[in-house]
């Protein structure tokens, strides 16, 4: 089962 | 003072074309060196990042750097207003909380200026690391946003493939399964045309089409896309705005639990 992972778990905030 | 003017308006109309469908708010960064935008989805599964350089505007003046928050439903509604020929000019003072627009006709006989209130809008810039990809695929943008259009049809997801002999694109629903393959071409006369691999080594990641069909709004940016890809990092879609700058768009990739 493939879940939809978030932009924020591979860029973090500056 | 802030003053931008682009000979071309139809193309910031394309470039807000681009986004307006994924975001719903966004801040312009304005600074010497150009004007940028970085802000993600809603749903924070996906990031754009807009970057036009000072030197592709006809004039730039930018005294002191700023921050203009633009609602974008509300941006299309004064692009509309605009003829595909027209001249923009954007101002802001220093500190404004509103923004013009000044729109002129190519003889100049029609000049119209739409003022539209400023937006504090509460950013976060994201820091986006450098990456070597495994993948670098460059193919022409309309041909991906045929593809994407449609696999779409059948999927939800879209499985992107890419080995040293071509790109594969491949869906599965409920009605069955699509494939999609492109191979490397040796047609160099035309750039614009060709598909074009750089790998180091094969990867296969799955991606929403939803997202990927939003991205594809960029295509009358420019003739050519740019996917990247590497095993567990986002995608990045890379459209040239010829002369101007770039827009990338960022998404997660869908992965195994």
């Amino acid at each position: 089962k493939l879940s939809q992972k978030s932009i924020t778990s591979f860029f973090k905030p500056n | 003072m802030f003053e931008a003017r682009l000979v071309n308006s139809a193309t910031f109309k394309k470039i807000l074309d681009a986004i307006k469908d994924l975001l719903d708010q966004a801040s312009f960064d304005c600074s010497e060196s150009g004007i940028q935008l970085q802000a993600m989805d809603n749903s924070h599964v996906s990031l754009v990042s807009l970057n036009l350089k000072s030197d592709g505007f006809d004039k730039y003046r930018c005294d002191r750097s700023l921050t203009m928050g633009m609602n974008l439903a509300s941006l299309s509604k004064v692009f509309r207003c605009s003829g595909s020929d027209d001249t923009v000019t954007i101002k802001a003072q220093d500190d404004a909380d509103t923004v013009t627009f000044m729109f002129e006709s190519k003889k100049q006989e029609k000049i119209s200026d739409y003022e539209m209130k400023l937006m504090n809008l509460d950013q976060e810039h994201l820091g986006i690391p450098e990456t070597e990809f495994s993948c670098i695929i460059k193919m022409p943008s309309a041909e991906f946003a045929r593809i994407v259009r449609d696999l779409s049809q059948f999927g939800e997801s879209i499985v992107i493939s890419c080995t040293k002999e071509g790109v594969k694109f491949s869906t599965q629903g409920d009605i069955g399964t699509g494939n999609v393959k492109l191979a490397q071409t040796n047609n160099f006369d035309k750039e614009e045309e060709s598909v074009i691999i750089d790998m180091q080594e094969p990867v296969s990641l799955t991606f929403a089409c939803q997202y990927l069909n939003l991205f594809t709004k960029a295509t009358p940016l420019s003739n050519q896309v740019t996917l990247s890809m590497c095993d567990n990092v986002p995608l990045v879609v890379e459209y040239q705005i010829p002369d101007l700058g770039h827009l990338c768009y960022y998404l997660a990739p869908k992965i195994e639990e």
